[in-house]
């Protein structure tokens, strides 16, 4: 683990002097292995090193700290730092019905994540959603929403996979505010943030029906290409916040911190298992520590 | 990236860069970097050209030294289990797969092994009807190994060619999951003189170094077979298969470049190495 790569860099330095600049060259590339090994992108890592390095240059050597525990400190710090808040709510200050669009790659846990939103707005707050799939392109997309809305115990607007997304949309939110609902969610198919037809689909809908958050939905596993894919739905989009689904297993999650860093905006929840109950509110210690391993 | 530059330690960082960036991962890149260093020295090599060439050369010994052949299906039918974590894209890819095997005049059944997910088996059998092929199901919630059981017993009985089965997607250290999966394995691995049956992970490109986890459990549990990699036509390069195959000594089956039918390729070391380059 990192805490004994760092013991062994600093294992001449215990309990004297300050941390030099020589064993803060190769503790930081100790850090910057971690990083990487965590799937935080090269760029992302090389600022965060510079920053780092910045911060932990001439502190003096704790007592009550192990230097190399002292550099894990400074790091995860920042990296908590840079996370940003916990638990950042969903914005819901508007007039009902609040839309909520969710969007992302093919796969990473939208059509679940919605319902398991669905439902804890539901327990919790006592919320009610209406969900709508514009997903016309996955077979048995709209089956599945169904379902999971159905388990959630919300409603979900009965749509057809021959019908344009932009339309579903509309007739979802006039059937929202038939039905006295709190928030629309809108799922969408996952896609390619490179496919601009499908993207542009995405810029038409937001434009639409003005959702209060936009959430890109990120897998935790997902390697160096996290930094594309989140400043392309952000650049398109500007999201207002993000979900990593898949947590529950044991990738670092270093996807998290590039996300973070190419868009600045906050990840409000955590995906923490496959039943409508895995989802949890971002904790930013908790993959801090993940992250470094 | 090369051109018109000298070949210099700056040129090597760069290009280790370049490769961490395509999710080869540290170890691999280092390693990788190092080896084109000294062959460059031992080759004398001056033009920068030359030099991608190398690069390319050593990545591509890297992937053919686990690529064989594939072989006919040892027995009727041909059983290929498919496993792999959520949202990879095992389903779709078993779509494209009969489709793939139907188009060599194969006869295909499939099994709808994922009998936990909503609306998975509708998936499956919206899949079955693109490519005109017998979907066996029960319920969900049914057991999985009994729903694969009866579908082996069916193609037996009925002589279809090829077997291909879904299974729910699962993480990797989830042990009561991949116990069913083990199961499973048992499950087809007792019927008639059959003890062989593909078992085929399927991974995302676009994962990062999680991908050495995957595989390893996969493998530990299950005796992976081959390896299939999806979603290469986004952006990700997926270049984590390179030191996966140096380490586990799987062969790449196919890959899957987008969501409809035919977007299934057999592997080909080469065309994936110029993606890179
Ligand atoms: N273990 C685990 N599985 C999850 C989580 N979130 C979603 N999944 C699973 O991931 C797979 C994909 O989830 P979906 O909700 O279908 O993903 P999607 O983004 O809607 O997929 P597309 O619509 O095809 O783009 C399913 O097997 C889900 O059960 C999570 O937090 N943990
Ligand atoms: N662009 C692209 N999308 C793909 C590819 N393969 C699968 N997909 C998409 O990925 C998403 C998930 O595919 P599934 O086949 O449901 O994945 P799965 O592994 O069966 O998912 P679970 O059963 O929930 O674990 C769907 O939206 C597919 O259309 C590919 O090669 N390229
Ligand atoms: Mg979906
Ligand atoms: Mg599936």
């Amino acid at each position: 683990a990192l805490s004994d790569r760092l013991d062994q860099v600093f294992k001449t330095l215990k309990g004297q002097g300050s941390l030099s600049e020589k064993n803060m060259e190769d503790a930081l590339r100790e850090v910057r292995r971690a990083l990487l090994e965590a799937d935080v992108h090269l760029s992302v890592v090389k600022s965060f090193i510079a920053k780092v390095k910045d911060e932990a240059s001439g502190q003096k050597v704790l007592n009550s700290l192990t230097p190399g525990q002292q550099v894990i400190k400074v790091v995860h710090d920042e990296l908590v730092a840079i996370m940003g808040e916990r638990n950042e709510q969903l914005n819901l200050a508007a007039q009902p019905p609040v839309v909520v669009m969710m969007v992302g790659l093919q796969g990473s846990g939208k059509t679940t994540t919605t319902a398991k939103l669905a439902k804890r707005l539901l327990d919790r707050h006592q919320k009610k959603s209406l969900l709508a799939s514009l997903d016309v392109y996955r077979p048995a997309a709209m089956e599945q929403l169904a379902t999971v809305g159905r388990e959630a115990g919300v409603d979900v607007f009965p749509g057809r996979p021959d019908a344009d997304p932009r339309d579903i949309a509309q007739q979802a939110l006039e059937a929202a505010r038939r039905g006295g609902q709190d928030i629309l969610f809108l799922d969408t198919a996952g896609r390619l943030h490179v496919d601009d037809d499908l993207m542009q689909e995405l810029e038409d809908i937001k434009k639409l029906l003005d959702p209060l958050e936009i959430l890109l939905v990120a897998d935790a596993m997902t390697g160096q290409d996290a930094v594309g894919i989140a400043r392309r739905f952000n650049e398109r989009l500007d999201i207002t916040g993000v979900i990593l689904s898949k947590t529950d297993g044991d990738a670092r999650g270093g996807a998290a911190l590039s996300i973070r860093h190419v868009t600045g905006k906050p990840i409000k929840f955590l995906g923490t298992g496959e039943t409508l109950s895995g989802l949890e509110p971002f904790h930013p210690d908790r993959i801090a520590s993940r992250i470094l391993g | 990236l090369i051109k018109g530059r000298r070949i210099d330690e700056e040129l090597f960082e760069d290009l280790e860069g370049l490769l961490i960036t395509s999710d080869f991962g540290l170890e691999t890149s280092v390693a990788i970097i190092e080896e084109v260093r000294q062959r460059h020295h031992r080759e004398m090599i001056k033009q920068p050209e030359m030099l991608r060439q190398l690069l390319r050369q050593v990545v591509l010994e890297r992937l053919q030294s686990s690529q064989v052949d594939p072989q006919p299906w040892p027995e009727k039918p041909g059983v290929i289990l498919v496993v792999g974590v959520n949202g990879v894209g095992k389903t779709t890819t078993i779509g494209k797969l009969a489709h793939y095997y139907r188009g060599q005049g194969q006869s295909v059944m499939l099994a709808a092994g994922d009998t936990f997910r909503a609306a998975a088996v509708e998936q499956l059998r919206l899949w079955g009807q693109r490519c005109d092929c017998p979907v066996i199901a029960q319920q969900q919630g049914s057991d999985s190994a009994s729903v694969i059981y009866d579908a082996h017993n069916a193609a037996m009985s009925r002589g279809f060619d090829l077997l291909i089965a879904d299974t729910a997607g699962r993480l990797h250290t989830k042990v009561n999951l991949m116990e069913e999966l083990k199961k499973i394995n048992r499950v087809l691995g007792r019927q008639g003189s059959r003890t062989t049956h593909e078992v085929w992970l399927v991974l995302d490109a676009t994962t990062g170094q999680n991908a050495h986890s995957q595989v390893k459990r996969f493998h530990d549990d299950l005796g992976v077979t081959g390896l299939i990699i999806t979603k290469l036509d986004g952006t990700a390069k997926g270049g984590v298969v390179v030191g996966l195959t140096q380490a586990f000594n799987l062969p790449i089956r196919f890959i899957g470049v987008g969501e409809a039918m035919e977007d299934l390729r057999p592997f080909d070391p080469e065309q994936f190495v110029e993606g890179f380059f």
